[in-house]
């Protein structure tokens, strides 16, 4: 699965995620990153996010939304919500991922809880980063 | 506002020792070309729907991750594509699942949310759609690739489904070469290349 967040200089955020699925599924299966609000959401309100992991968690923890509402109704930055969410709910449920998420003033979190996860970023002024592992 | 661009290329069990050099250079590669690709897009005042949609065409196009040229196969050895995108502005959607022709989903998904009354198109349907769109279809075929095929053959021996990077050890280097083969669901002459991968994470 691969994702993508981004600001751009008008301030609008945006969220795309695009997968191959799970080797070996069957009956149609889908996972979370065509849901709206599980694999991908953005919100100028909150934040962007596009999510990588066992879909089927993702879905019933309503990841990408869940980050968004803990920024709207509780008051935490991207990096204290995205946290809460994939290091805390997704691994007391068995869910194994991440996600990448960022917020209108280019504060980003790249949580996961597997062994690792192929991210990166790159900021206004040019500076990128990319990262594999923990 | 700052312009600024996350990447994801899936997550799995991705470690150092499930990875060679060579290996680890082309993730990096192509997760350099992906973000100075949207960056681009930003940095000439696009808007970061135009840069998610570049970015993530990026890495469709890439062998490496499991999404577009890389997918994984079914069960059933079809390959089964999946994309959504969200506009933060407009709290605008769209979304295709279960497609099997669209060489790149995310434009299509984009095309949902911009040119539809629709969030959601899966199978023919997304496919039809994206044919009146003037969206690129190829074979299915485009989307083979031996290591996913192999990884396939795994999980049917194993009788499971697999996750996105949950890699094999890597190879010694004293180990032997593999031989070209032909594919039996293709009939294309394969050669096995320095990707090596097990297990994907969907």
């Amino acid at each position: 699965t691969v994702g993508c967040v981004a600001l751009d200089q008008y301030g609008n955020l945006a969220a795309g995620t695009s997968t191959g699925g799970m080797t070996n599924k069957r009956y149609g299966r889908v996972g979370d990153a065509p849901i709206i609000g599980a694999g991908t959401y953005a919100n100028n309100a909150t934040c962007a996010i596009s999510a990588t992991g066992h879909g089927e968690y993702f879905i019933r923890a309503v990841v990408g939304f869940d980050v968004s509402a803990l920024m709207a109704y509780k008051g935490l930055s991207v990096n204290d919500a995205a946290n809460e969410v994939v290091m805390k709910k997704l691994v007391e449920m068995g869910g194994e991922g991440g996600l990448i998420a960022l917020d209108r003033r280019g504060n980003i979190a790249m949580p996961f809880n597997s062994e690792g996860m192929y991210r990166g970023y790159i900021k206004a002024d040019g500076t990128s980063e990319v990262l594999i592992y923990k | 506002s700052p312009i600024t661009l996350v990447i994801h290329g899936g997550a799995g069990t991705i470690t150092r020792k499930n990875m060679t050099p060579e290996k680890e250079q082309a993730y990096r590669a192509v997760l350099n070309q992906a973000l100075q690709t949207g960056y681009a897009v930003l940095k000439r005042g696009g808007t970061s729907l135009d840069a998610v949609e570049a970015t993530v065409r990026v890495m469709e196009d890439s062998p490496l991750f499991n999404a577009g040229k890389g997918a994984v196969f079914t069960h059933e050895g079809r390959n089964e594509l999946d994309a959504s995108v969200m506009d933060g502005k407009t709290l605008k959607a769209g979304a295709i699942a279960g497609v099997t022709t669209i060489k790149n989903p995310i434009s299509t998904a984009r095309r949902v949310m911009d040119k539809s009354e629709h969030v959601m198109m899966i199978g023919p349907g997304a496919e039809a759609f994206a044919k009146a769109q003037g969206m690129e279809l190829v074979d299915p075929k485009y989307f083979y690739t031996e290591t996913r095929w192999q990884g396939l053959q795994k999980a049917l021996q194993e009788e499971k489904v697999q996750l996105d990077h949950t890699e094999a050890p890597a190879k010694p280097a004293n180990a032997p070469k593999a031989r070209n083969a032909e594919s039996p669901k293709t009939g294309a002459i394969l050669n096995e290349t320095i990707f090596t991968e097990g297990n994907k994470f969907g």
